[in-house]
């Protein structure tokens, strides 16, 4: 059986929130090393890949290797009713048909259980390549949020380029052209807030905005956000969470003239 | 004008 056991129902709650407008039906793999969850969205343009390790959980138990087929539309009608602070507690049987979740607020001893039906999902797993990105940035994840929410209000792409200078967002639309050149800054009193480049080669490429604006809705799961990025292979995009646990996206990037 | 590239022809079926 699987029992899991998070300190805080928050964690599952964005991590949800942050990919099920990307993903609606989706196989969370349960094994001795934690939940992970890969998949596509709909026009096979972005993949998410989320690990939570079972160093994330307190207690935590897998007996049996399980894929706990979910509908994240109803998980996160289930998940509504469980406060943010509430111990989360997930728990299913070798071959289940239910995914029980239990919410327990230790103040107010309220003890909350739901049941979510699973359904059979048959997901095509994707082999993800070690790769030597060309160019890693980390960056504050409301920083990264706003360039690409304002630079969508002018075009549907966004073009990326990377030098030891700095990284250069830019794009063109109807109404004019728009650009944000960050630079590498190292704030010691407020880490969070550093901009880090480490390049190996000059990188330029160029992505859809409405998939990297999907993605940062996981801006609340890490102050900071990593990108990876190498010329002709997809993006990734990282969100760090406690315990090496981490929730990644990765976008194909637009090709040819 | 460059096209969407597909996630699929980067990462190979497992």
């Amino acid at each position: 059986m699987l029992e899991a056991r998070l300190e805080q129902a928050d964690l599952l709650k964005k991590v949800v929130d942050a990919i099920k407008d990307l993903v609606q039906d989706c196989n969370f793999d349960c094994n001795d090393s934690g939940v992970a969850l890969q998949a596509m969205d709909n026009s096979h343009v972005a993949l998410v890949s989320m690990m939570l390790k079972a160093e994330s959980f307190s207690p935590y138990r897998c007996d049996r290797n399980v894929a706990l087929g979910v509908n994240l539309t109803s998980l996160t009608k289930v998940l509504r009713a469980a406060q943010n602070e509430d111990i989360l507690t997930l728990k299913a049987e070798d071959a289940p048909d239910v995914l029980n979740l239990v919410f327990e607020n230790t103040d107010s001893d309220r003890l909350s259980e739901y049941d979510l039906k699973l359904m059979d999902i048959d997901q095509e797993h994707l082999g993800i390549p070690d790769t030597e990105y060309a160019a890693t940035i980390s960056l504050p994840s409301v920083e990264f949020r706003r360039i690409c929410v304002d630079l969508m209000a002018l075009s549907e792409s966004v073009s990326i380029e990377t030098s030891k200078d700095g990284i250069k967002f830019s794009c063109a639309g109807d109404i004019g052209n728009g650009a944000v050149t960050l630079r590498p800054n190292t704030n010691v009193e407020k880490p969070d807030q550093n901009v880090e480049i480490e390049l190996t080669e000059p990188v330029a490429l160029t992505f859809s905005l409405k998939y990297l604006v999907n993605f940062c809705k996981a801006a609340g799961l890490s102050k900071t956000v990593k990108l990876c990025l190498s010329n002709e292979v997809p993006l990734l995009v990282e969100y760090a969470l406690a315990g090496s646990s981490y929730l990644r996206f990765y976008l194909a990037p637009k090709i040819g003239d | 004008k460059k096209g969407q590239g597909s996630i699929m022809s980067f990462f190979g079926k497992k």
